[in-house]
This record gives C-alpha cells, sequence and structure tokens, in this order.
C-alpha cells in the first residue's frame, strides 16, 4: 500500500523542522510508481510530482502524524483537486428534450451505459427514448432493445441500411414530436485512428446538438486513454466522461489522464453489468482509489 | 533515443517513458533498461543501432513463452474462450472459426453466454455469416447446460473444433468465476483432456489490470494462450511482457480490427518493432 511504501522511504524524517528536497525524493519515486501503476499517463503523473513537490517542501513537519501520513494527505488532496469538482450531473435542454450522446473505444460500456443513463432519467420523473444509432456491431441493435425492454423504456430503431447520423435525427425528431423529455444516442465504438468514424461521430454532433457528449471510458485503459480522448474531444466536444468497471479492481488512474488533459469533467462511475443507476462521481473516493 | 550520437542519463529516461507509454509497466521499464545499460557497459556497445538491436533481442526473448499453435487433433480439440467484458471475446471466435475454415477444418460454436443481452443473438450472426453451427439455449440457461449440450453435438457432428463463447466477467468476481470453474468441470468430466485450449482474450488498450486478468483466470480455469485484440488501437498493448514474465502463457494471436479476417498469428519480431517506433 502506498502509505506503508511512503513510511519505509520517509522513515529517516522524525517530527522535528521543514520537510526537504532530499527527504521527499524517494517518497516521489513511490508516488510515481503507484501512479504509473494505476495506469495515470506518464507526463500526466511527471506534472503531479511537481506540483506535489511544490507543496511538501518547505512545509513543517508536523508532530501530530508521521511523514507519511502528511505527505499522502498532500498527494491525496492534489489529487482530489486535479479530478474536479463533484459532479453536477447531466445537462438539460432549455427546451425541447435534452439530446445525451454516448460515444467511445469498442466494448467501452456504451451500450449498456446509455440504458443506465435511461433508468436515471426515468427515476428522475423523465420520460427518455433510446436511439440504437450502431448499426455495424451484430445485434447491437437487439441489445439495446432488450436493455430497453427490462427499464421499459422505448427504443428508436431502424433498418441496418440507415446511416447512423439519419437514425440519432430522426430519434430526435420522433422525440420532439412524443414530448420525450430526452433521447440517449447508442453510438457503434471506434478508435480514433478510423477517420471516417471519427468524422462520422462529428456530423452526427452537428445534425443532432447534443447537450451531453458523454465518453464513455473502461476504468482499466492504459496510457492511450489520454490520446484517445483528446482525438474524440476534437472531433465533437466531449461533456463529461462516465467510466465503466468500476466494479472491478483497476486503479482507474485513465479518469486522471484524461481530465488532466482534456480538462472534460468526470460525471459517472458505472459499477455493474445489470442495468442499475449509475454512481455520481466524488473525487475523493477516485483518489484514493488511484493511489491504491 | 536511439538516434543520438551519444546516450546520458535522460536518453535512459525517455527510452524508459517509451516503454512505459506501450503499457509495459513501471517495473518492467526499469528492469529491461537497467538491463541494457548493463549490456550496453559490459559489450562497449556504441552505436545507437547497435543499442536498438540490443534492446530489440531484450525485449524479444522476453516473450518466449513457447508454442504459438493452438491446440489440435482431438475429435473435436476444445477450446474455451474466456476474458473481462468487452475485451473482443465473441468477435475473436468468429475470427478463430473463420481462419479454421480456410485451412479446412469444421467448427461448432456453443453460445455459452446466457447472461447478456444480445449475446446468442451476436454469436448467432456469426454463426450464419461462416456458415458454422452454433448451440445456443434460452437467455437465462445455465451455460453449463449450454457446454454439454454442445459437446454432445460437436462429438456427433464430427467437428474439428468446439469453440465456447463464454460471458464476459471481471476476474475478481467471485461468483462469476466460480461459474466459469464449473464449466470446466463439465469438460474435464467429458473428456480428461478438455478443454484442450483456454485462450484467455485481453483487450489491448487495457493497462496494468491485464496482469491481474491474467492471473486470476489463470489460477480459476488454467489459460493456456492469449488473444490480443484490438491492436489496430494506438496502443502497443505492452502488459505482455509483465504477464509473460511473471506467468510464461504464450500470446497466441492478435486481433486487428472488427472484420472476420482481422485475426493474426502473434509475431514477436513485428510486436517489439511496433513497441519502439
Ligand atoms: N462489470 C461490468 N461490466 C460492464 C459495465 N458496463 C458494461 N459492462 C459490460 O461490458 C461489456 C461491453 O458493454 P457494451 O455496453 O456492449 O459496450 P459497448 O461500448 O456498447 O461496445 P461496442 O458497442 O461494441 O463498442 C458487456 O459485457 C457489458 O455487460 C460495468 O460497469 N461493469
Ligand atoms: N478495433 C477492433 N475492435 C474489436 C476487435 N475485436 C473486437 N472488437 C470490437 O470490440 C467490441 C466488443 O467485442 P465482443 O466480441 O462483443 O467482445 P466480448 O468480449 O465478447 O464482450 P462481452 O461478451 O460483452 O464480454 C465489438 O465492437 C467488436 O467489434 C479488434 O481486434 N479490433
Ligand atoms: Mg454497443
Ligand atoms: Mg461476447
Amino acid at each position: 500500500r502506498l502509505t506503508e511504501r511512503l513510511d519505509a522511504a520517509l522513515k529517516k524524517m522524525t517530527g522535528r523542522g521543514k520537510i526537504r528536497e532530499a527527504d521527499v525524493d524517494e517518497a516521489m519515486r513511490e508516488v510515481r510508481r503507484a501512479l504509473l501503476e494505476a495506469d495515470v499517463h506518464f507526463k500526466v503523473a511527471r506534472s503531479f510530482i511537481a506540483a506535489v513537490r511544490e507543496r511538501a517542501v518547505g512545509k513543517e513537519v508536523l508532530s501530530s502524524v508521521t511523514p507519511a501520513q502528511q505527505v499522502v494527505k498532500i498527494v491525496h488532496d492534489e489529487l482530489t483537486e486535479l479530478l474536479g469538482r463533484e459532479t453536477e450531473g447531466l445537462a438539460k435542454a432549455s427546451d425541447g428534450p435534452t439530446v445525451i450522446m454516448v460515444i467511445g473505444l469498442q466494448g467501452s460500456g456504451k451500450t449498456t451505459s446509455a440504458a443506465k443513463l435511461a433508468l436515471r432519467l426515468k427515476k428522475a420523473g423523465g420520460t427518455p427514448l433510446l436511439a440504437a444509432a450502431d448499426v455495424k456491431r451484430p445485434a447491437a441493435v437487439e441489445q439495446l432493445r432488450t436493455l430497453g425492454e427490462q427499464i421499459d423504456v422505448p427504443v428508436h430503431f431502424e433498418s441496418a441500411k440507415s446511416k447512423p447520423e439519419h437514425i440519432a435525427r430522426n430519434a430526435l425528431d420522433k422525440a420532439r414530436k412524443d414530448k420525450h423529455s430526452a433521447v440517449i444516442v447508442d453510438t457503434a465504438g471506434r478508435i480514433q485512428l478510423d477517420e471516417e468514424l471519427m468524422e462520422e461521430v462529428r456530423r452526427m454532433g452537428k445534425l443532432t446538438k447534443p447537450d451531453e457528449v458523454l465518453f464513455v471510458a473502461d476504468a482499466m485503459t492504459g496510457q492511450e486513454a489520454v490520446n484517445v480522448a483528446a482525438e474524440f474531444h476534437e472531433r465533437v466536444p466531449l461533456t463529461g466522461l462516465i467510466l465503466t468497471k468500476m466494479d472491478g479492481d483497476a486503479r482507474g488512474g485513465a479518469a486522471l489522464s484524461i481530465r488532466a488533459v482534456t480538462g472534460v469533467p468526470v460525471k459517472f462511475l458505472a459499477q455493474g453489468e445489470k442495468v442499475e443507476p449509475l454512481e455520481v462521481f466524488h473525487p475523493d473516493r477516485l483518489a484514493s482509489r488511484i493511489l491504491g | 533515443v536511439f538516434t543520438r550520437s551519444s546516450i546520458g542519463d535522460d536518453d535512459w529516461e525517455e527510452l524508459e517513458d517509451l516503454l512505459i507509454t506501450g503499457d509495459v509497466g513501471p517495473e518492467f521499464a526499469l528492469d529491461i533498461v537497467t538491463r541494457l545499460r548493463q549490456q550496453v557497459k559490459d559489450e562497449g556497445i556504441k552505436t545507437p543501432d547497435a543499442m536498438l538491436a540490443a534492446m530489440q533481442t531484450l525485449l524479444i526473448e522476453a516473450l518466449d513463452a513457447g508454442s504459438g499453435e493452438l491446440a489440435g487433433g482431438h475429435g473435436p480439440t476444445i477450446v474455451l474462450v474466456v476474458g473481462v467484458n468487452g475485451s473482443g471475446k465473441t468477435t475473436s471466435i468468429a475470427k478463430l472459426a473463420h481462419s479454421l475454415k480456410r485451412a479446412g477444418l469444421t467448427s461448432l460454436l456453443a453460445a455459452a453466454d446466457t447472461f447478456r443481452a444480445g449475446a446468442i443473438d451476436q454469436l448467432k450472426i456469426w454463426g450464419d455469416r461462416l456458415d458454422q453451427r452454433v448451440v445456443a439455449h434460452q437467455p437465462g440457461a445455465d451455460p453449463a447446460a449450454v457446454v454439454f449440450d454442445a459437446l454432445g453435438a460437436a462429438t456427433a457432428a464430427g467437428v474439428d473444433y468446439l469453440i465456447i463463447d463464454t460471458a464476459g466477467r471481471l476476474q475478481t468476481n467471485r461468483n462469476l468465476m466460480a461459474e466459469l470453474e464449473k464449466v470446466v468441470r463439465v469438460l474435464n468430466r467429458a473428456d480428461a483432456g478438455a478443454p484442450h485450449e483456454v485462450l484467455l482474450v485481453l483487450d489491448g488498450l487495457t493497462g496494468q489490470n491485464a496482469l491481474s486478468q491474467a492471473r486470476l483466470f489463470g489460477e480459476a480455469v488454467g489459460v493456456t494462450g492469449i488473444i490480443l485484440a484490438k491492436l489496430d488501437s494506438s496502443s502497443k498493448g505492452g502488459v505482455v511482457f509483465p504477464i509473460t514474465e511473471e506467468l510464461a502463457v504464450p500470446i497466441k494471436f492478435v486481433g486487428t480490427g472488427e472484420s472476420i479476417d482481422d485475426l493474426a498469428v502473434f509475431d514477436p519480431t513485428e510486436f517489439v518493432e511496433a513497441l519502439l517506433r
């Protein structure tokens, strides 16, 4: 555990005087290792360590806690701050249905998260409509329709020959006509290197003018999380991040990297396969998890 | 780093960073760079080209975990495919069946993911496209029952391969891992050698958690090979280094896209070259 590793690194420090540069060198190496093991991007880890070092060096060594506890608190506070404020929840359209788009890499959990978002809105008294705009993956439409049935939320779907942006547009028209409070568009997984598919998601954004564009990211994503998110953000500005599969033991450092580099706020944490409500993001809890 | 005329401390750090961006993890990156530095010193390696060659050799050797060949020659050869949610199992099974078909070998596919919405439909669509039979029950059925049924069907049909698709599960979920162990017991009882191959599908974009996946799936069902999917993405899949180092499981295949022929036999040389680019 990090506190134990820091105890060993800081055992030479006693409860007198100020924290010195040399004291924290080894401790910062331990923190860097913990962050990298948690999949925090190495550049984000580097600038984070620099910020912590600045906050720690010169501080009075407190007699009430061990030096390790003192450093951990500085690290934890800095990390919590970097992760951003608690989420304000989902945006709401000023008039007409709120449009929410979920995008991301293959298999990250978009379809399942789309259903969870629908459930959240329904429980809050809304009347959401799901849109099955993934016509590429075999049985993706069936998957969303089944989930829609499970939570009693209607799903707009069309034939596999329809273009995703038209499905989204038609779903929005239907939502307006039938007075749905929101339309949640599920999209096909895509990699940011695929020019055509990135263009497609940009066109979908232009056509539907979403109030929320949520990037669905797997909590276990490694170093590439930053490059992927940055490219998606460039194409169609992301308004929030959903971190999925948090019910496992992945530390979730990708969330810090994405937040630090793109500024996109973490909005929700998905904690399981069943269509249950999403967990609202708490920065201090995620900070503890990332530190391990 | 490999194009400089002399190597300084900053360059060694840069090399370590390069490996870390490839997801090899901080521990492996430090170890291998330390070993390379020692080798450069001992052998008096002077040129960047020679240093790059030495690094490549070290990395390729680190991936040596024995035969990468798919098991075969049993009647039928039983392949169990496992992994965490969304890693690429179902798609990889379709690709595997396709490449076996191209080699003149028949497969029967078992839709043992009876939990996830649309999972059975998804495999059935692939089966139709490949014209390979799929054995399935209704959603919610016991996966072990589907497997038992598929075993009988595969033996009766005399197919070369029975490939079993299972539900995604996080390696830390005790109940779901127990469900998988039960499937293995059903296979053991039918044929002492079965499953002949247990393939763990890892998402190439996964970071250090992949090591925990390989460990725990290995402990539960004995993984005999890895499919590293989604390597067409921008990630390098470097987590296979700590996995190979600790568990010595061979990487057998890589997934390079979403189409049926986007499956390749793992090539350590190509993999290492891509990592160092
Ligand atoms: N354990 C766990 N599994 C999840 C979670 N969210 C999604 N899943 C599972 O992850 C797998 C992939 O989820 P999908 O919703 O199909 O992912 P997707 O992003 O829509 O996939 P593509 O459309 O193929 O890109 C499924 O097995 C889901 O049940 C989660 O929070 N926890
Ligand atoms: N780009 C790319 N996408 C892939 C690859 N392999 C699978 N996918 C995609 O990843 C997503 C998930 O694939 P599945 O085959 O459904 O994954 P799974 O492990 O069976 O998922 P669950 O059964 O829900 O756990 C789909 O959108 C696939 O098309 C690959 O090699 N490259
Ligand atoms: Mg989907
Ligand atoms: Mg599957």
